[in-house]
């Protein structure tokens, strides 16, 4: 039996937003310890890992392990039926070939209810290894949003090229060209408006416009977007919850 | 113009 509740629907929906318009089918792994979810897109090029503690829920409980395979398309329908600030129940018995969402507006005493019906999805459950990393930064995700938004109007590649003290987002198009150049910055009144970056290699990779313009979604999860380079492993953007992650690894494109 | 990669020289995708 699974139980699991979120003191606001909106946390909930706002997962599911950033990481619906990348991938469809999507199992999710319930266990005691939270659900673990992955998917990885039609091209094979963005893979997309997510994980919400049982800390995320206001009351969580998985006696069994229990996958519910998901279409995405279907449960953002159903969750744009609820209001932000109802409480809503993922409930599944242990061999379920439907999940029921319960909203609750505790004040109203309003209850809705829907069933949504499970899909067999054949996808296999990756274990992603710790990789080596040659850069790492850490930057308002806001401000990295907007970043790419900007420059992916130029061109469908977007480059990062880290230096000592650099990152530096580039694009080069047909109409023109941009960049936007950052240095590591310290807010003391603000620590989630910093710039860290750790650089044990300089960096010089190129990524697909479309794929970041879909990473970026998950901007409304965290004010911090978690960014880690490498030429030898696929990117890391990771958007940390209170308990849990969205990340998303990206391969680049050949630089040439 | 610089193809774009996939994740299976990195993570077996089937």
């Amino acid at each position: 039996m699974l139980e699991a509740k979120f003191e606001e629907a909106s946390f909930f929906k706002r997962i599911i937003d950033g990481f619906k318009d990348c991938v469809q089918l999507v199992n999710f792994q319930c266990k005691d310890d939270g659900i673990i979810a992955q998917a990885v897109d039609d091209s094979r090029v963005l893979l997309v890992s997510l994980e919400i503690g049982s800390e995320s829920f206001q009351t969580y409980r998985c006696d069994h392990p229990i996958t519910l395979g998901i279409d995405l398309n279907s449960l953002s329908k159903i969750l744009r039926c609820g209001n932000n600030t109802d409480t809503l129940t993922l409930i599944a018995d242990d061999t379920p070939d439907s999940v029921l969402l319960l909203f609750e507006d505790t004040k109203r005493e309003r209850i809705a209810e829907y069933s949504l019906k499970l899909m067999d999805i054949d996808a296999d459950f990756l274990k992603i290894e710790e990789l080596a990393y040659e850069s790492t930064l850490m930057m308002p995700s806001a401000e990295f949003a907007k970043n790419v938004r900007d420059l992916s109007q130029l061109s469908d590649s977007l480059t990062f090229t880290i230096t000592k003290e650099t990152i530096k987002f580039q694009a080069d198009g047909d109409i023109g060209s941009g960049s936007v150049i950052l240095k590591p910055y310290v807010n003391m009144d603000d620590p989630d408006q910093s710039i860290k970056l750790e650089m044990e290699q300089p960096v010089d990779l190129t990524f697909g416009s479309k794929y970041l313009l879909d990473i970026v979604k998950g901007s409304a999860l965290s004010n911090k977007v978690g960014i880690r380079l490498s030429s030898e492993a696929p990117a890391l953007f990771q958007f940390d919850l209170s308990s849990g992650f969205l990340q998303f690894f990206l391969a680049p494109k050949f630089n040439d | 113009y610089c193809e774009q990669k996939t994740l299976c020289p990195y993570f077996i995708v089937r």
